[in-house]
């Protein structure tokens, strides 16, 4: 079953 | 901060399109105008907004504030607002407040709010700039009605967009459903325009619970722009006057 990904796997932090 | 809208409702209908995805988030105020970046609760969507000081008229920030406002405060503070009404914005610069004002440039009505600010630390995630596989601009409002009705059949839908169109399926209990748009150019109404650019093909599956929220949004543009990348999240673009925009970006389905 598919999962969800993070949003801040792919935008690093500042 | 001083800052004039001559409409108070394109910032009715921002809070309005993102109050329900993210509550606190601060308006980062500098002389370019005012943005807002903030992720949802789950960490699955972000919202970006650039309100550009052109889109004011006068626009004044003599130095950066962030005005930390709870949205469903400022949501009722601007329901006091007449659609029509001229909205302006003040903060000092070490503001315990965000003062509103509506003026109504029919009769002499001058309303005036202010809003307790709150302190929010809060990330700023670094966007990359990113060259997308698949742009596809359509109307705000049929994208909104392919996920409502798709919704009702599944909690994600699948975009695949190839030189052929660009596909939303989903699969639930019930069924299957899919919706297929190919590029068009109606000469007469050319805010029925679907058009969409490819450099190579690409597939992804999102949560449409996530683009029905997004949706909200679709009374501020006719146009809607959704850019995909393979393994990268989508971005849901509502561009508004004076090159300001409320984006939002939402992290894919991922494995099988």
């Amino acid at each position: 079953k598919a999962g969800q990904g993070n949003i801040m796997n792919f935008f690093g932090k500042k | 901060l001083e800052a004039r809208l001559e409409q108070a409702n394109l910032l009715k209908k921002v809070v309005d399109a993102i109050k329900d995805l993210v509550q606190d988030c601060n308006f980062d105020c500098n002389d370019s105008g005012i943005a807002l970046q903030a992720m949802d609760n789950s960490h699955v969507a972000l919202v970006s907004m650039m309100l550009k000081a052109e889109s004011f008229s006068p626009f004044r920030c003599d130095r950066n504030i962030a005005l930390g406002i709870n949205l469903s405060s400022l949501m009722k503070v601007l329901r006091c607002a007449q659609n029509e009404d001229i909205l302006t914005l003040k903060a000092d610069d070490a503001p315990d407040v965000v003062n509103l004002v509506f003026e109504s440039s029919e009769s002499d009505r001058l309303s005036e709010y202010d809003i307790k600010l709150m302190d929010i630390d809060q990330e700023h995630l670094g966007i990359p700039e990113t060259e997308y596989s698949a742009t596809i601009s359509m109307p705000a409002a049929e994208f909104q009605r392919i996920c409502r009705d798709l919704i009702a059949l599944s909690e994600s839908v699948a975009i695949e967009a190839t030189k052929e169109g660009v596909k939303f399926s989903c699969s639930g209990d019930i069924g299957n459903g899919a919706v297929t748009l190919r590029s068009h150019t109606n000469v007469e109404k050319p805010e029925l325009n679907v058009d969409i650019a490819l450099s190579e093909p690409v597939a992804l599956t999102f949560s449409l619970k996530y683009l029905v929220n997004f949706c909200k949004a679709s009374g501020l543009s006719g146009t809607v722009k959704l850019c995909l990348s393979s393994e990268v999240p989508l971005l849901v673009e509502y561009t508004l006057a004076s090159n300001s925009y409320l984006r939002f970006y939402l992290a894919p389905k991922i494995g099988d």
